[in-house]
Order: structure tokens, then C-alpha cells, then sequence
């Protein structure tokens, strides 16, 4: 119904304008409806990084792109929880001070949620409950094994 | 509602028997390319009732079942169970008297399919159903595969507003 | 052929006037998440011919040019030259008496474009023809953009074709 | 002409099938025609990690298929060269093994062609003959710099 979508939509939206800024320690962003139309309407992103100028969301880099992203994901699941959350690589494109920021966030939503995170990057690691290790001893046969964190 | 623990057994690389118990806070996955990580991934949406051969990598649904290695035949049955708890007592109505549900999937290569709610046969519907309100439903926003981080970002509005709509 | 070294002015972050040396063997090139490392492969694409704003990553050609920030005014010109080398005396044959080519693409927010080969005006015809047996010309293999790594394992058989006609 | 894209194809297959092995130490890759007439034909792709089965690329994990892609653009390159060849983040999906065996190859190949790789890495870093730092001091300012490697 109009009415339900646009209630939700307000939510959603926001809840991403104030992760944004946390997720990206400045700047902003926000949801915008392309059409006057409720029941038409799609939803357009406007994304502005700390101390840059607004524009085309095509144009920001693959690891402004994945924290964005990260951002909009968290705004849906504030207003309708899932049992857990589960990224496999979204860490990938971020830099060193974004796998930071990105680590310390999701600790920081693990009191209320479960995260299953899969990664290649150690400090990813570093927030781990716990951890998993996948190997193939044998070609082609996954195995399961426990993994220290030196 | 909070993921227990995760079976493999007979889907893609997991052709010894895997559990993964799953506790509070963060579960990290790591290990080699190619070792069965994003596997786990692909079990846990088969498990919750994907249909798209496709969105797990294959090219039809028998893709899922071990096709064998240098050392191990191909196996003829992939087995996925899912457990989760009650615990914030936020069950679907209909098993809100249980601590527990589990929802396993079971498919064999001649084709057939077999579907159980804590133990106890069903259909494909009835697991798509359970999960309905869940926020792992149809359009599931809280499982975001390898390389498609950036899809929210770029996708056109109407994919997104299925998001808003998925949420309302 | 060689690539000897590439200036950026004006060009999408590159508000001020940047120059990378390239020498031999391995450069690598490093910096945090958009700081204009990707935008130095727009910058080669677009000198080398590149008309498609969507390879660039934007809506149309006004997004190449620098558009502001909090302390900056946009710019009004963008402006990338690349220089090549003769190092192995295999320049194409109108320049082989020459030991460098300076490739130049200039474009205004008016929507004009001007065109230079070793500082003389030229059209984009003779840029893109310049390079198109080098390598570097229209599908250019040589240049894999930032999460298209994969584009050659997954693509349809028929583009995987087009790959060894550019070769051919 | 029909015979020259079947003596380029043969040419590139030659390589991609003597490159894979050399990249994953061990397995097998090779291109093969989907159909007899070689004008009509597409150029289907088949690969084996070593130790495992014969299927279906898509099934291969993102590190393979990334290692896939870098062994057929090296085939491509050795065909018919580019003054460069130009990686943005190739290496993102790459495990600490795959991105030792990944950055020696690339510095053997660098002896003959000029290889400029975008990276977040140290382990790529290791085998620059130069490095280029890209910063932004100045919000939305791009700048270069020097860099060092401890
Ligand atoms: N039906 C199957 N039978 C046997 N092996 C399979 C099957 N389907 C996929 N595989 C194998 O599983 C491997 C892929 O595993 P997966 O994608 O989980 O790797 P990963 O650990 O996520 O690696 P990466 O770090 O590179 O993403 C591939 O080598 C593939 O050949
Ligand atoms: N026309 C323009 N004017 C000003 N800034 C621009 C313009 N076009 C793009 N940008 C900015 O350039 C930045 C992107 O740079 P780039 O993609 O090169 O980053 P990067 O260094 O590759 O980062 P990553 O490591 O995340 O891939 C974005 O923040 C974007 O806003
Ligand atoms: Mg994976
Ligand atoms: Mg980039």
C-alpha cells in the first residue's frame, strides 16, 4: 500500500543518513524517490564522501562503492532484522583505515546481531568470536579444521 | 531467532559430513581460494529454498551434488540442515512452542528432492514460508555473495525500491 | 612501443597537474580507497580514444572533467597526454623515424574536444587508428579495469571470440 | 578469413594450456570451439584446478577464476604484445599463495613488457621496480607522493 511503503521508505532512509556518516567518519548520503508517484517511484542513492562534492554514484571508487553499500544493507536490516548477517569478501576493495572502520562497526552491531564473515584479511579476522578455518588437505574435499590468530 | 549450527554433507566440495556451530557475535570464515567457503554460502540458500541454479554458480541443480576429485568417486545425494534457536521467542507463530527448528533439504541425482522440518517431511513451500517474515526471505538483503557487495550501489531504482518493498 | 609517461590536468580528481614516470618492468601503483588510483586507468583509456562515458564510469563526457570539491572550483578543462617510446623500433610506420609519440585529449565543458599527435592537432580517428595495431586498440586486452577480472571466464563464448579476432 | 583465426586461436591455446599449469602449479586450462564452423564459432573456456574435476567454470571459486582470467590475458599478451599491460586490483580475490605465484609471474613477464598494477597488497607491492603513491591530503584533490616500503 502507498501509505506502508512510504512509511517504510522514510525509515530505511533515515537510518542510512545517520549509519553513513558513522560507517564513513563524515559526509553524507541519503534515498531519494525518482518520481512524485508512491506506488511508481524508484529509489535513487545520492552519496557524498567527507569533504567532496555530490555526484553521480557511478563515479565513486570500488571501495567508496562497497562501504556505501555496507551502509544501506545495515539501514535495511535496523528496521527489519535478520537472524544473522552474512558477508562473504565485501572487505575485498577496502583499504587498510576502511577495514578498520568497517571491523569496528560490525563488532560494534554483533551485540544484537550474528555476522558470519568469510575474508582473506587478517585484521577482518581480528574481530573474530570465532573462527572458522575451510582447507582441502585432499584436492577437491573441503575439510573443516580449527584456526589459531597469532 | 538466532543460526545454531550448519551440516554439509554431499553438496559441491563437502563430501565428508562439516558442521559449523554458529555463536553469539562474529563468525570469521578463512581459508584458501578455492577451499569450499563461499560452498557454505551456496548450502545455506540452497538450504532455505534457492531455486536458481544460477545464483549458486551452477548450470542446473544437479551442479550442487560432489562430482568427484582425483581421489573420491561422485557422490548420488547432497544433504543440507539448517538449526536455529529461539532466542529472542520470535519463532513464526506455528512453532513458537519449539526452542529449536531445523530445516534440512535433501536432493539426489536422479532428480528427486525431499524437504523436512525438524525431521518431519514437507514441501519446498512450507521452508520458503517459515522464512517469509524473517528478513532471510525471497529477496534476501542479509546474504551478500562474493563480488556483489557493490550491486546496491549499482543497480537500477526499481531493483532498489524491491528492497524498501521486501522490508515493508 | 613503450610507455614513457602520462600527465594528467583537469581530469576528474586530478585538479592539480600530476606526472607519472613509467620505467621499465613493474610499477605499482598505491593509495587509500578514492584517492584517483582507478582514475588514472580513465585517464590512459580516455587518451587512447575511450568514447563511452559508461567505461569511464559516468552518465555522459562532462563527468571527466574535475567538477569541485569543499576547497575547489570545478574546472573548466581536462587534459591527459601519454608518451610512448621507440624502444624496440616498433612504432608504427608514419612515425618510425620518430624516438617518442606524445598523444594529446583535451576537453572543455562546452562540450568541445581538440586532438593532438606529438603536439600537432589531429582527430580522434588518427589517435584511435595511431594504436590499433598495437595491442592497445579498441577491445583492449592489456587493460583490466577494477572488478572485471572475471569478465573473461564468465562472458558468452561469442565475446570470448572477439578477444582472439582482436589478436588476429 | 577462416585460416587465420584458426592458426590464432591455435596459437593462443598453445599458450593458455602451457601458462595455467605454470600459474596454479599444476591442473589444466584450455579453449576449445562450440561449434565445426570455425567463422560461426564461439571460443568456450574449460578449467582444471589440479587435483580437482573437469566442470563448469562458473562453479570455480572467485581466486580461481581471477587466476583463470590473469592465465588467458598472459596468452593474449604473449600473441600479440601491448607496449603494457595495465591490473586494477586483479589481485583483490587472490589468497596469500595465489598472490606469491601471481606477482612472480608478473616480474618474469616484466622483463620483456611493462606491467603497471593498481594494488592495496604489500605482497604486490614487494615486487615494484617503481612505486607511485596516490593520495588525497586535500578532500576530492588527488595528489602524488613518494613512497617508501619498510
Ligand atoms: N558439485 C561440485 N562437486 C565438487 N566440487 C565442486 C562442486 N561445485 C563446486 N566445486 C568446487 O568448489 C570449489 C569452489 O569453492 P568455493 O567457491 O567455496 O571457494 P572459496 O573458498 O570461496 O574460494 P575463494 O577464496 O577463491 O573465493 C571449486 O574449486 C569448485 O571446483
Ligand atoms: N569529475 C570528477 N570531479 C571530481 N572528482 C571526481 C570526478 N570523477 C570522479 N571523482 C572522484 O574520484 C574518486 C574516485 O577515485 P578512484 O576511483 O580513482 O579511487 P581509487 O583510488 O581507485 O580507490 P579504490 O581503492 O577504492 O578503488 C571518487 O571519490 C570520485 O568522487
Ligand atoms: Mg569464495
Ligand atoms: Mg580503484
Amino acid at each position: 500500500s502507498r501509505e506502508r511503503f512510504r512509511e517504510t521508505f522514510e525509515l530505511v532512509n533515515e537510518k542510512f543518513k545517520a549509519i553513513f556518516p558513522k560507517l564513513f567518519e563524515g559526509g553524507r548520503a541519503e534515498l531519494l524517490l525518482n518520481e512524485d508517484d508512491v506506488l511508481e517511484a524508484g529509489v535513487d542513492l545520492v552519496v557524498q564522501p567527507p569533504g567532496k562534492k555530490l555526484q553521480n554514484v557511478s563515479l565513486l571508487s570500488g571501495g567508496e562503492k562497497a562501504m556505501g553499500a555496507i551502509a544501506l544493507i545495515f539501514a535495511l536490516l535496523s528496521i527489519k532484522p535478520a537472524p544473522f548477517c552474512l558477508l562473504d569478501e565485501a572487505d575485498a576493495p577496502l583499504d587498510d583505515f576502511n577495514i578498520n572502520r568497517f571491523s569496528r562497526f560490525i563488532k560494534e552491531l554483533s551485540q544484537d546481531s550474528q555476522f558470519i564473515l568469510i575474508t582473506h584479511n587478517k585484521r577482518t579476522m581480528e574481530i573474530a568470536d570465532s573462527l572458522c578455518g575451510v582447507t582441502m588437505e585432499e584436492a577437491g574435499v573441503t575439510k573443516l579444521v580449527s584456526v589459531k590468530l597469532n | 531467532m538466532k543460526i545454531k549450527n550448519l551440516e554439509i554433507l554431499g553438496f559441491k566440495s563437502f563430501v565428508d559430513r562439516s558442521v559449523f556451530n554458529f555463536r553469539e557475535g562474529v563468525t570469521v570464515i578463512v581459508g584458501p581460494n578455492g577451499c569450499g567457503k563461499s560452498n557454505v554460502v551456496d548450502a545455506i540458500r540452497w538450504c532455505l529454498g534457492e531455486q536458481s541454479a544460477r545464483r549458486l554458480r551452477g548450470d542446473g541443480m544437479e551442479d550442487v551434488l560432489f562430482n568427484g576429485s582425483d581421489g573420491r568417486k561422485p557422490l548420488g545425494m547432497a544433504e543440507v540442515s539448517l538449526v536455529f534457536s529461539n532466542g529472542d521467542g520470535d519463532f513464526p507463530t506455528a512453532y513458537s512452542d519449539c526452542s529449536e527448528i531445523m530445516v534440512t533439504r535433501r536432493a539426489f541425482r536422479s532428480g528427486e528432492s525431499e524437504f523436512f522440518i525438524n525431521k518431519t517431511p514437507c514441501r519446498l513451500k512450507d521452508i520458503t514460508d517459515l522464512f517469509l517474515d524473517t528478513g532471510i526471505g525471497k529477496r534476501v538483503y542479509s546474504i551478500v555473495e562474493q563480488g556483489r557487495i557493490e550491486e546496491i550501489v549499482n543497480c537500477k531504482p526499481e531493483d532498489r525500491r524491491v528492497l524498501i518493498e521486501e522490508v515493508a
